[in-house]
């Protein structure tokens, strides 16, 4: 069986300065998530290799990049899944972890369960030993520029984003 | 939101998403990422899936399992994503994009919004792009 991963790095509008950026961050991830599979790694592991990726990458809404909400705070989610024995972890409303995608998995293969959120899940992360990262270290200045746009009066964060995914 | 979705040398599949979600949402909104069957899914018997766009939407039809679903149904993935993005956007108006592979190694990237940045390695090869017909 030849080998094969496909990345995305979400269906936003990206604005022309950002499309370089772009191309090269999903070019990044995919090469390193099938860097792992050439050496023999797992699907899993290849996955888990690209997102991570990406999530250090500021040009994403993930990890270091993402968007804030409406307290201008970072609040991530991340899945993974295994489609040999359906295994599945994920997290939600995680805040100071660099990479949700590693807690997930660690929630895949150290618990019984599925999902962890918010509180529950930055217990996990503290006795996983998954360091916990300032929240700034997240939170890029377009991401800041864009809540502080979005908080303007006659701003509609709904409607814009309605046609973009 | 960022996705992948790989095929191993024992044939076995996986997929991963992760997201910062909506701008300005409101605390504790969670979107479809990380909800089995809406932001992935994987089953070596059919293939994986990675979602990204309208959470709220993909979690309506189960975006993720809905694709599958129909290559259980015999459709090949570009098909089988078509199909579902044409639903969502049908059923419920909501725009996304996905990547998909099968059992076989076949794969797709397909979005029915006006922009999505992917990449795929096969074969050695590799394919990238951000608009419809790259």
């Amino acid at each position: 069986m030849k080998p094969v991963i496909v990345v995305h790095g979400g269906a936003g509008r990206i604005f022309k300065e950002q499309e370089e950026g772009c191309r090269a961050g999903v070019v990044r991830a995919a090469l390193r998530g099938y860097s792992v599979l050439k050496q023999g790694g797992s699907a899993v592991d290849s996955v888990e290799e690209a997102v991570r990726s990406m999530e250090d990458d500021p040009h994403f809404n993930a990890g270091c990049g993402s968007v804030l909400n409406e307290k201008g705070e970072v609040e991530m989610d991340a899945i993974i899944m295994d489609g040999k024995n359906l295994d599945s972890g994920a997290v939600s409303a995680v805040k100071c972890i660099a990479n949700p995608i590693k807690l997930a998995r660690l929630v895949m293969e150290k618990t019984k369960h599925v999902l962890l959120t918010d509180h529950g899940a930055h217990l996990f992360a503290q006795a996983t030993g998954v360091p916990e990262v300032p929240r700034e270290k997240l939170i890029t200045e377009r991401s800041r520029e864009r809540w502080k746009k979005n908080l303007e009066p006659d701003s509609n964060p709904e409607e814009f984003q309605k046609d973009l995914g | 939101t960022v996705g992948a979705v790989a095929v191993d040398s024992g044939g076995n599949v996986a997929c991963a998403t992760s997201t910062g979600g909506l701008s300005n949402k409101l605390i504790g909104r969670v979107g479809d990422t990380a909800c089995i069957g809406s932001g992935g899914y994987a089953d070596n018997h059919f293939g994986a899936t990675s979602t990204t766009g309208h959470g709220e939407s993909i979690m309506k039809v189960v975006l993720a399992r809905l694709i599958l679903y129909h290559m259980e149904q015999g459709m090949p993935p570009e098909v089988a994503a078509d199909t579902a993005l044409d639903y969502m956007k049908t059923r419920v108006g909501g725009l996304g994009g996905v990547i998909v592979v099968n059992k076989a190694g076949e794969w797709a990237a397909r979005f029915s919004t006006k922009q999505m940045s992917w990449a795929a390695v096969e074969d050695d090869n590799l394919h990238y792009g951000i608009y419809a017909g790259e």
